[in-house]
């Protein structure tokens, strides 16, 4: 399916370390 | 047995990959060369890493753009993707730099990295912004000015991501139309 991403999700990404 | 759970450690798939282009404004320079690819990315992580770790819109020197378009599109009207299209403007008034420029950009490129507009979605090709002194730019470009539906659905919801009031209007412009003016305006073929 389409990958659509609201802004909370994505917002909630922004400080986690990439970690792979 | 431990099985480990991929959703925590797979990075987060978007649907496209996106490119980030910088524009420096350097007169000695051809407008190509003055174009540059940052980097692209096709994960809402390494999204995050690239962003995290440039200067925000409003950092920029006068005369510098941020482009960020799906790979294989150039951010240039001359591209095949973008030569039938079109742009919905949104021109900010100098006050707006130091209040809205930075988070309108990133409710942009939340917009089409999460592919907001549905179905839509498919006909954008890229966002970009614009630092000028006479006040900056802010524009989501489509594929064909033509297809008024995902047009309008895109306007529409550009318009309500960045809480812009329903009576202030704003206004989408095909790239023909930008190209040949002979004046500092282009007519609107629509607005919201």
């Amino acid at each position: 399916g389409k990958k659509q991403y609201d802004r909370e999700f994505l917002l909630g990404f922004q400080f986690m370390a990439a970690c792979v | 047995t431990v099985v480990a759970n991929p959703e925590e450690y797979m990075k987060h798939p978007l649907q496209n990959k996106w490119a980030l282009w910088y524009f420096k404004n350097d007169k000695s320079k051809s407008w190509t060369e003055n174009l540059r690819l940052i980097a692209k990315f096709d994960t809402v992580e390494d999204f995050w890493a690239l962003y995290n770790h440039i200067q925000q819109p409003s950092k920029l020197g006068f005369g510098c753009d941020y482009c960020l378009f799906k790979d294989g599109i150039k951010p240039m009207w001359e591209d095949d993707r973008n030569k039938l299209g079109g742009r919905w403007l949104m021109t900010l008034n100098k006050q707006q730099r130091h209040n809205d420029l930075d988070r309108y950009w990133m409710e942009t490129l939340l917009c089409l990295i999460g592919e907001s507009f549905g179905e839509a979605s498919e006909d954008v090709c890229g966002a970009v912004v614009n630092v000028r002194p006479k006040g900056d730019k802010l524009a989501i470009w489509t594929g064909n000015c033509e297809n008024k539906e995902a047009i309008m659905t895109i306007g529409q919801q550009y318009k309500e991501r960045l809480s812009i009031p329903s009576k202030a209007l704003i206004g989408y412009q095909s790239h023909d139309d930008t190209s040949s003016k002979s004046g500092s305006t282009t007519k609107n073929i629509f607005t919201v």
